[in-house]
Order: C-alpha cells, then sequence, then structure tokens
C-alpha cells in the first residue's frame, strides 16, 4: 500500500 | 527535501514569476499560449486534489496554492482582460491540446500507481504536464522571434523538471525504497521536449542575438 506521504513532491 | 528539488521548485516559481512580469508589465499576452496555461491549470488542479486531505509541509501546501491560483490567474487574465486578451496569438494559438488531454487520462486509466480515483488524477497530471508545453513551442516556431521575457519563461519552465531528475536520481541513491517510475519516466519525456528549445536559447544567449526558432 501505498504509504501516506508518497506524493510528497509538488 | 534535496537541493535539486528545492532548485528545482525556485525554478518553477521563478518561470510563473516571470510570466506574471511579462503579463503585468508589457499589458501583453503575445507569444504566449493560452492552451498551454489551461494545460498547466488542469495538471494542478489534477494533481493537488490532496490539498486539504495530507498535509505534507507548511511549505508544500503554500507552494500548491501559489501554483493553482498563479495558473488559474493566469488563464483568467489571457481570457478575461480586455487589455491582455487582445494581444493573444489566437490564430497562432491552434494546437488540438484536446487529444492531448485524452491521450493522458487514457493512459493515466491505463498506467497508474493505484486504480483509486486521486491516483488515476495524479497520473493524468504527471503525464499531461509532460505535453503541456507542446502548444507553447509550436506557437514558439509560428511567431518567429521571441521576447525575451518569453524565452526566459519557457527556459525556467524546461529547467525545472530537468532539476526533479536530478532530485529522483538523488532520492533513488540516498533512500530505501524509493520508486518513481511514473514521474520519472515523464519528467524525462518532458525534459526532452525542451532538448531543441535549449539547443536554440543557448545558441541566441552565446551569440547575444534575439532568440529564433526554425519554423
Amino acid at each position: 500500500d501505498l504509504d501516506d506521504d508518497y506524493h510528497d513532491e509538488l | 527535501m534535496n537541493i535539486f528539488r528545492f532548485a528545482g521548485d525556485m525554478m518553477h516559481l521563478t518561470s510563473i514569476l516571470v510570466l506574471l512580469l511579462k503579463i503585468y508589465a508589457t499589458k501583453s499576452c503575445s507569444g504566449i499560449s493560452l492552451k498551454t496555461q489551461e494545460l498547466y491549470a488542469l495538471v494542478f488542479l489534477a494533481r493537488y486534489l490532496d490539498l486539504f486531505t495530507d498535509f505534507i509541509s507548511v511549505y508544500n501546501t503554500i507552494m500548491k496554492l501559489v501554483f493553482i491560483v498563479s495558473s488559474t490567474a493566469i488563464v483568467w487574465c489571457m481570457k478575461r482582460d480586455r487589455v491582455v486578451r487582445r494581444s493573444y496569438d489566437k490564430q497562432l494559438d491552434t494546437f488540438r491540446h484536446y487529444f492531448l488531454l485524452a491521450a493522458s487520462f487514457a493512459l493515466a486509466l491505463l498506467v497508474n500507481e493505484k486504480f483509486t480515483f486521486q491516483e488515476i488524477f495524479w497520473a493524468f497530471s504527471i503525464y499531461l504536464e509532460a505535453v503541456a508545453i507542446l502548444p507553447q513551442l509550436v506557437l514558439l516556431q509560428r511567431s518567429g522571434n521571441v521576447d525575451n521575457l518569453t524565452g526566459q519563461y519557457v527556459f525556467f519552465l524546461g529547467a525545472y523538471r530537468a532539476f526533479y531528475i536530478l532530485n529522483w536520481i538523488y532520492r533513488y541513491f540516498t533512500e530505501t525504497h524509493f520508486s518513481r517510475w511514473i514521474a520519472c519516466i515523464s519528467g524525462l519525456v518532458q525534459t526532452a521536449l525542451y532538448a531543441d528549445f535549449f539547443y536554440y536559447y543557448y545558441i541566441s544567449w552565446k551569440n547575444n542575438t534575439k532568440l529564433k526558432l526554425p519554423a
């Protein structure tokens, strides 16, 4: 499962 | 956060500030593709759906808001501002960008991290951003000479994703389970599309001549 800060980039 | 990503974000921010400067200082959007600006507004709206649900950092939230507000303001200004919209090269900005929208969304349905609403829209925004510059590059080729601010806008816009590629390489070697294949491959395609622009931009800078893209 994708860890929650997966999209930590802009 | 690493220096490559921060530099990339600052270049991205600079490109937007240069574009805003051009439009507000010259009260003109000649040489700017409205279609590319519409695609960028969609990119940010589709990518930052998690703006209010996933808090990463103050910096992340502020930058997301800046990108959404600036991109929508530029589209609004080019469409509604009576003075600015007069200088829009409507007859030159004819790239059929709806194909880019459809193709990016279709690809996002097929290739995504997870078949969820948010992940499909995230992948859609990544693919769309890679091709969003095409209407702008086509317009530059058609409009012959390019004014300085427009040239600098496109230059910083292309440079930012090149720094993101350095960021992904850095993260790949410094973080254990780091994998951003969708963003990385899409980012490579995106940066490659600027290759010929970078070449002519470098030539114009070296010879101190007006930037001119061959038709």
